[in-house]
């Protein structure tokens, strides 16, 4: 496509054609939109973030990531989705504006770009990173059991052959530890949403511990009006509640990690499907679940710019 | 390239505790090369479990002797894998 404009949206994509989608975008805004490069993966492609942002400095942040298990076709598709509805309502729909004249948005649409790739050429089903683990016949770790919260508890796998391989140590991955710094050295999050799919469930922290957070009430009201705004279009029905309650336990996970960083609105998202197609959601249900979500994250994004801290 | 030609994926739901931990011991048979979808939470919560052609006869008379409850989600995954490439590749040869 000459520009996103004319950017198929309702088709899945490969790494490169994201990549350029990116590209394109940041061209097309250059007051709106940049590209910071956090880190490498193992393989060596960049991740890319977009930074959607109106001007200041250090300004408070809300952060949105996709793909983390690279198998969830549908969450990056999603984000490249959202990136283009940024900028095209700001200036726009007031709520939105409101939010980016007083917040940035970081976008993280392909973030594990090895395991993305792998998915397209190799295995469909590939969900961990790429690396491969010393002494075992099997590689990757998965992204979302590496962190450092509650890491090595129950609720991740010391087998490499896992699927919850949580790693040698916390932070071992690269698109993990990229992530961690960037977080750190901005320093001024204030919402961290990380989307995963399938199964429809808005939750929040924790899931290493039985433990209710301590703003447990505030995250469960407000994932409650994020849910209904979400049914509201075509009435896809979530659950919702903290991580352990709602699922399973799980350690090492980036949301309870961000939580104890400080985040307070911290919330991962299963999108679609309920269980027909699991994740291999057929394309043609990408944008009204990229429309169904956004309804969600505005939910959660005003509620953060109204309730500073 | 990976296939996964006669793969199907199993919805499980588990009717009481017992059969959660009967399920769960699944989990760590690593030789029938299970892939949970959607892991094991609670009774009555469905598990998703993609089965390998080579493991499907004895994972479903082990369900069946166990009286677990399950359904068939996806027949066969490459089928559907098929269908998603095919249509990611005319919707590319689509002019802009």
């Amino acid at each position: 496509p000459r520009g996103t404009d004319s950017f198929d949206f309702s088709r899945y994509h490969t790494i490169d054609e994201i990549y350029s989608f990116q590209d394109m975008l940041v061209a097309e805004n250059p007051n709106l939109v940049s590209k910071i490069v956090i880190g490498h993966s193992y393989e060596g492609r960049s991740l890319n973030v977009l930074k959607f942002s109106t001007g200041g400095t250090s300004r408070p942040a809300i952060w949105i990531d996709t793909g983390i298990h690279s198998r969830e076709w549908v969450t990056q598709a999603s984000g490249t989705w959202f990136a283009k509805k940024i900028v095209t309502d700001y200036g726009r729909d007031p709520a939105l504006t409101n939010i980016l004249d007083k917040m940035d948005i970081f976008l993280e649409i392909v973030t594990n770009p090895d395991g993305y790739h792998f998915t397209h050429n190799n295995n469909r089903m590939w969900r961990k990173t790429r690396k491969p683990n010393p002494g075992s016949r099997c590689d990757g770790v998965d992204p979302n059991r590496n962190w450092d919260a509650g890491f090595g508890g129950p609720g991740a796998s010391g087998n490499p052959c896992s699927e919850t391989y949580r790693g040698p140590k916390a932070h071992s991955e690269s698109e993990v530890k990229s992530i961690v710094d960037f977080v750190k050295s901005h320093g001024n999050f204030k919402a961290f949403i990380s989307i995963h799919s399938y199964s429809q469930m808005l939750l929040y922290p924790y899931g290493y511990t039985r433990t209710p957070v301590r703003d447990r009430d505030e995250l469960h009201a407000l994932a409650k009006k994020a849910i209904t705004d979400l049914a509201s279009l075509y009435g896809t029905r979530y659950k919702y509640g903290s991580i352990i309650n709602t699922i399973y336990q799980a350690s090492g996970g980036t949301i309870d990690w961000t939580y104890n960083q400080g985040i307070k609105y911290s919330y991962t998202f299963e999108l679609r499907d309920t269980g027909r197609y699991g994740f291999v959601l057929p394309a043609n249900q990408i944008i009204p679940t990229a429309e169904e979500t956004w309804l969600a994250l505005m939910a959660i994004m005003n509620h953060t710019v109204r309730n500073p801290y | 390239k990976e296939t996964f030609d006669g793969h199907q994926v199993l919805r499980i739901i588990p009717r009481d505790e017992i059969q959660l931990s009967v399920i769960k011991a699944l989990e760590d048979i690593i030789e029938f090369e299970l892939d949970f979808w959607r892991g094991v939470t609670d009774v009555a919560v469905p598990v998703d479990v993609r089965v390998p052609f080579h493991s499907l006869q004895s994972i479903k008379i082990y369900l069946e002797t166990q009286d677990i409850e399950y359904s068939i989600m996806i027949e066969d995954l490459q089928v559907m894998l098929d269908e998603e490439r095919e249509e990611m590749e005319a919707a590319a040869r689509v002019p802009q």
